[in-house]
């Protein structure tokens, strides 16, 4: 049975498709089974691993709403043991649909029904969710076991974090009382900046271990990953970005054996 | 009449917020009345110029809603000349909302409505968008006159505009045939990386005109800014952060006076 993580958290641009794409590339790497599914209608997922749907093809769209099947539209990647589900700008049309089509409780668990057939298959399932509490990412957080939230060491990023996790909570006494936190991830880090520390203290002050040791400090072999189609792991290998996602992977694998 | 202009991006976190709060701020403080609607549910261009609202009391929701008037929600900020209508996290409730209570095309003219009554009372309505292309943003597109594009130079913002100016094309076919181009600004510019140069040529290489010559480069006293409630030309105006968007201000001046 695989754990499904949804990465999530409704400020933009905070490192959620990153840290999906790097992480799962990593614990791939180490030799975990792992499926990334694109969540977001920006489909960044998919095209930061360079994978461009064409339209009216398989696509986590297709196979929610019926039209195709779940094996049809898992895609290989580059690394031998990811997979990735993914997305097509087809995808913004779902929300519509479902407050359209269905009831509260059932417009929330979609994903989570769609999701049972790929569990024997992986060890671990990836949710990368779009920056809203809308319905796909309260979909995302109904289907998943536990959740992983990026911040960015910014001031927005972190005045956010209290509405996310009151949603969080609000999902747990209702669609999914099992979800736990896997915990938090600091991006973007920056030594150099007052503000950085700043955020960091504050959030590691806060919410104490809930927070990954680990942290993801700025660094542009990231961005310029995404534009080659790779994982900075395999992009950039020495890059204090790609030791930084190693560093995440173990750290969370230690976390869930107690190894 | 006031002029209405859009600032949206579907893209997270490449500086709709910041640019909001501080363009309106230069204009404002250039002698422009202007208005800046706050229609992201993270309201973050509220809390950026240190307003919190209690729940229950006059906002952007209430406003739309019925529930009060637009006078009674219009707050006053530190620049004497820039007014705010804020938002509270209710906001996240009106998609839902308009989708269940109204058929397509008047779910979507809410807010063209209410601002009229603002119209007579600014010389320049701005609206902050939420990082998505549902029906907030919808709202606005078909409210505005024209919309501003934040670009970070980024890949992931790169490769988002050419859905977003679909989407602002469909718009102007449809909703809102007067819908123009205001422009696309290049954010947290770095003249350091390859990466920002390399975005800032492929962005003005496409869309020629269309982008500004004033580029806003990457700068920690934009970050700090919202921190202490402020623009970043009252927290730190020798910073060139401020001097960016102060140079940004006059070049829109400039762009719509052919002065
Ligand atoms: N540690 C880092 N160092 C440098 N750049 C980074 C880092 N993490 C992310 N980025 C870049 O910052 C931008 C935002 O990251 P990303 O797109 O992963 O965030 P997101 O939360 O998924 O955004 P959205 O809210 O739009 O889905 C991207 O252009 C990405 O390449
Ligand atoms: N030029 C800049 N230099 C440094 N930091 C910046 C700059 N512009 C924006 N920022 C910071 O980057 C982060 C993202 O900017 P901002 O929140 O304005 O983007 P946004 O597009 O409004 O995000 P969202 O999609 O969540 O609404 C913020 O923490 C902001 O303070
Ligand atoms: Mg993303
Ligand atoms: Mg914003």
């Amino acid at each position: 049975m695989a754990k499904i993580t949804a990465i999530a958290n409704q400020k933009g641009g905070v490192g959620k498709t990153t840290t999906a794409i790097n992480l799962c590339a990593c614990l791939a790497l180490a030799g975990q089974r792992v499926l990334l599914v694109d969540l977001d209608p920006q489909a960044n997922s998919s095209s930061g691993l360079g994978i461009f749907l064409e339209p009216e093809t398989p696509s986590l769209y297709r196979v929610i709403t019926g039209q195709c099947s779940l094996k049809e539209a898992v895609m290989e990647t580059e690394v031998g043991k990811m997979h990735l589900l993914p997305s097509h700008q087809d995808l913004a049309a779902l929300e519509v649909e479902l407050v359209e089509g269905l009831p509260p409780p059932e417009r929330s668990g979609q994903l989570k029904g769609m999701l049972e057939e790929a569990s024997k298959d992986y060890d671990w399932i990836f949710i990368d969710c779009p920056p809203s509490l809308g319905l796909l990412t309260i979909n995302a957080l109904t289907a998943a076991n536990s959740v992983l939230i990026p911040v960015q060491t910014e001031y927005f990023a972190m005045e956010g974090l209290g509405r996310l996790m009151n949603t969080i909570n609000m999902i747990k006494d209702g669609l999914n009382p099992g979800l736990e936190h896997e915990g938090i991830v600091l991006t973007m880090t920056d030594d150099r900046t007052n503000l950085s520390k700043m955020v960091s203290d504050e959030v590691r002050s806060h919410l104490g271990n809930l927070v990954f040791e680990t942290t993801i400090p700025r660094n542009v072999r990231i961005g310029e990953s995404p534009s080659h189609g790779r994982p900075v792991v395999l992009y950039s290998i020495a890059s204090r970005g790609a030791l930084g996602y190693v560093a995440l992977a173990e750290e969370l694998l230690k976390r869930n054996d107690g190894g």
